[in-house]
């Protein structure tokens, strides 16, 4: 005996609603979809999924390309984010992408403030056959930041990428340093940086929203790169960034080593979280 | 504030002399969205709003309070009963050697946190050693030494050999030489990862720790179940340290973690700097979670 077509739904849209929060999409943004989905009146469960799917893709979809299309080079990409989610790493991952396709690339030291940072990126850069611009420990993060941009421009570099420390969102001082590196880079040259990449963590949860808002404030972000997506966090708080703030997720980070990136594919994204 | 929001759901209200059920309702749908906000667990939510109801209905509004802040605070009771109520000490033997594994998520704040932990210990007459077990991570054991010189505390490194190895040599040198505390920092791993959380028992196994201390960001979501929770599982934890709460997070992490897997906070993560390691005070996250 089936149950009556009444209650079936009251069960989907339960299902739906815990799939979706337990996903990372959060309270408001999950309400707002499930109305959304309830005001077009399907009538069966697959259509109910069909329809979420199709309005999730429609959220996520962005129409810009991964890498900037039109730019003088080398193109510079600054990559920001809160502490411990993966700038580093993703820096490492991008470099592999650029230096696979022939570029040379540099890459800044930036953090001048955390134990072995530096060491860290260098290591990363002979990995990947990239240079590395440093300076001492505790130096200026801007100084390093110029001296980088100088020698990007003079060796003809293709690309530039600059690791910054983690700082959270709401140290205002270090949102205000932020700001300092990208006004050097303007100061080098007015189109540069031509990408500002926010790395975030897939398995933070609404707080997401809160770092983008703050970031894009001080400096502003051209695309995300969500790492950590091969554990068992959805991302879903990307649906919010993308809903409330519009700022295009361009890149996934799936593992720790440099060929551990992927091109952000709404379509991909969004069976993923409904699954 | 949670008791406002809920004053303004509770605006029909006559005053009565029982809490009723249909106020308790429309005042716990407020303390769902604040707990969902603050990132707690689907689940725990539903559960919590389960108990939190019970205990509510029926009660005598107290002349001293508004029905909405007698709910609130009832909720708050719940809340910080959950968390654990009061504070947890770290294990901590006298006469024994005292083995302390620090285990995590990437990026979680393990290498940093042992720093701290050590220097904890260490103004505590304690003479710790630091182990460096995570031999994946670039620069990875540089990270530890350069932390360890700055509290002037010995660093145990092999290089790229085996952990399992690495913590059994550091146990042994420790007894050997007099140390008292050994830390052990591992790499971050997924708790999906079976070889990673075979190492982590092996190593487990072979030194036999007084306390296994998941460390967990402060930033995390509803994913800080599947995390706690296999790590409990596979692993077994006396211990959680939450980091990261010098910034805006709710931190509703730590009450699906305690919720999921009975796992004691011990202390919290407030900063970058060395010093910034505190006891946890479940009254004082409570309030936080609640916004
Ligand atoms: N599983 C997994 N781990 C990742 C991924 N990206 C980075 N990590 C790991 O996360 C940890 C932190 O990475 P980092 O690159 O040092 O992060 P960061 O943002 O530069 O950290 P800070 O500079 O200290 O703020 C390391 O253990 C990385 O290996 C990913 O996509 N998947
Ligand atoms: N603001 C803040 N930052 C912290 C805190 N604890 C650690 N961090 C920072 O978080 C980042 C990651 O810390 P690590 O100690 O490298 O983390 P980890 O867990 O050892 O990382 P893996 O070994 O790669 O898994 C660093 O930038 C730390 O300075 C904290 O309580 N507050
Ligand atoms: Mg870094
Ligand atoms: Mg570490």
């Amino acid at each position: 005996l089936l149950p009556r077509d009444g209650r079936m739904k009251e069960e989907t849209w339960e299902e739906l609603e815990e799939i979706l929060l337990t996903a990372d999409v959060g309270p408001t943004v999950t309400e707002d979809l499930i109305q959304t989905i309830k005001a077009e009146r399907v009538s069966s469960l697959d259509d109910i999924r069909t329809a979420l799917a199709a309005r999730l893709e429609e959220i996520m979809r962005a129409e810009l390309p991964r890498v900037p299309t039109h730019f003088t080079p080398p193109l510079v990409i600054l990559v920001v984010g809160v502490n411990g989610v993966g700038k580093t790493t993703s820096i490492a991952k991008l470099a592999r992408k650029f230096r696979q396709d022939g570029q040379r690339v540099i890459l800044a030291a930036c953090d001048t403030f955390r134990a072995a940072a530096v060491e860290q990126l260098s290591v990363w850069a002979n990995r990947v056959g990239a240079e590395l611009i440093a300076h001492q420990e505790g130096s200026d993060p801007a100084a390093v930041a110029y001296d980088a941009v100088q020698a990007a421009i003079a060796r003809r570099a293709g690309v530039l990428i600059l690791d910054t420390a983690g700082r959270l969102q709401t140290k205002t001082n270090l949102m205000q340093e932020l700001l300092k590196i990208r006004r050097v880079l303007g100061k080098a040259r007015p189109d540069l940086p031509q990408e500002t990449l926010l790395v975030l963590d897939a398995t933070t949860g609404q707080n997401a929203l809160s770092q983008t808002r703050l970031f894009q404030e001080a400096v502003p972000l051209t695309g995300i790169i969500l790492a950590k997506l091969d554990g068992t966090a959805k991302g879903g708080i990307a649906v919010a960034i993308q809903k409330e703030l519009g700022v295009p997720i361009k890149w996934l980070g799936t593992g720790e080593g440099f060929d551990d990136l992927e091109s952000f594919e709404a379509g991909a994204f969004v069976s993923a979280l409904l699954t | 504030s949670l008791a406002d929001k809920i004053q303004a759901a509770l605006k029909r209200l006559r005053t009565k002399g029982k809490l009723s059920e249909a106020d308790i309702k429309a005042a716990l749908r407020q303390v769902r969205l604040a707990l969902l906000e603050a990132d707690v667990n689907f689940r725990v939510v539903k559960n919590f709003i389960g108990q939190v109801q019970e205990k509510a209905v029926g009660q005598e509004v107290l002349s001293s309070l508004t029905p909405a802040q007698q709910v609130v605070k009832i909720v708050q009771e719940e809340l910080i009963s959950l968390l654990g109520g009061g504070t947890s000490q770290l294990e901590r033997s006298q006469d024994a050697l005292n083995i302390y594994m620090i285990v995590g998520l990437q990026g979680a704040g393990k290498t940093t946190t042992a720093a701290k932990l050590a220097r904890l210990l260490a103004k505590e007459g304690r003479r710790p050693l630091l182990v460096a077990a995570d031999i994946y991570r670039p620069a990875a054991i540089e990270q530890l030494q350069i932390l360890g010189e700055k509290i002037q505390t010995p660093v145990f490194a092999m290089g790229k050999q085996n952990p399992v190895a690495i913590s059994r040599a550091a146990a042994e040198k420790a007894r050997r030489e007099g140390y008292d505390t050994v830390l052990i920092d591992t790499a971050g791993r997924l708790h999906i990862d079976d070889d990673m959380m075979t190492e982590l028992i092996e190593i487990k196994a072979a030194v036999q720790p007084t306390e296994t201390l998941l460390v967990l960001d402060a930033l995390t979501g509803q994913d800080a179940v599947n995390a706690a929770g296999e790590f409990e599982a596979k692993l077994g934890l006396t211990g959680c340290i939450l980091t990261k709460l010098d910034g805006d997070a709710r931190g509703g992490a730590a009450l699906s973690v305690r919720a999921v897997t009975g796992v004691p906070i011990k202390l919290i993560g407030v900063g970058e700097s060395i010093e910034a390691l505190q006891t946890f005070h479940p009254e004082r996250l409570a309030t936080r979670i609640l916004g």
